[in-house]
């Protein structure tokens, strides 16, 4: 999995 | 999280809390573009459909369901509560103007082609540009009052705070994500004219007014 996946930030 | 991060994102929730209050003391939502906390309310519940089947932390969890509910709340506000004292002729942008070319990049610009991942794409343009409704009666009327610029004020300080983050996620987790990083960047920048009235007027204690 790359680092934009999922959206850690707001 | 760190603490750029961090102070965007309370700066955020500041300037939630800032329109809020605002609108109840003075009871009215004048000088408050109707368009540009609609196209917020688009803006978060386009991004944070991840709500349903993603789990991120209850920091993140918390701040989604306030950001949605607080939006809809002030539209809520706006459109019930103190429906008189909104005033939509002097809300004219087009956001149609805004709508189309935010779609048109999120389906070039994604991630992932699936419908979370391009309608995150679509947030991410779309709030670079919500403000522009804003300024843009804030530029017609002239003028505004304090807390109005107050508001604005650390709206603006929330994306400026992420741009410090990124560059430290960078340094730190190799990190860069390039759409919320070029969309943050034109936000911060739509601010700069407006930053600078704050500082120099409405910080110096005098009210916002625009040059004739």
């Amino acid at each position: 999995d790359g680092p934009y996946e999922h959206h850690d930030e707001l | 999280m760190n603490l750029f991060r961090l102070f965007g994102d309370m700066s955020h929730l500041a300037s939630i809390l800032i329109l809020v209050h605002k609108i109840q003391t003075t009871r009215s939502c004048r000088g408050i573009s109707f368009k540009t906390q609609a196209l917020y309310v688009t803006v978060f519940v386009s991004r944070y459909l991840d709500l349903f089947y993603d789990w991120v932390s209850l920091y993140n969890f918390f701040m989604k369901v306030f950001f949605i509910s607080s939006s809809c709340y002030i539209l809520y506000l706006m459109k019930m509560k103190f429906r008189p004292t909104n005033d939509p002729s002097i809300d004219t942008f087009r956001i149609e103007y805004l709508l189309g070319p935010c779609a048109i990049l999120a389906l070039i610009f994604h991630y992932k082609f699936t419908v979370t991942e391009v309608l995150w794409s679509f947030s991410i343009f779309l709030e670079s540009v919500a403000i522009l409704p804003q300024l843009f009666m804030l530029q017609r009327t002239g003028e505004a009052e304090t807390i109005t610029t107050h508001y604005l004020a650390a709206l603006g300080a929330y994306r400026a705070f992420y741009i410090p983050n990124w560059i430290y996620r960078y340094w730190t987790e190799d990190i860069v994500d390039p759409i919320a990083v070029t969309s943050g960047i034109v936000q911060t920048a739509l601010y700069l004219d407006f930053f600078y009235v704050y500082f120099t007027k409405v910080l110096q204690g005098q009210k916002f007014e625009l040059p004739a």
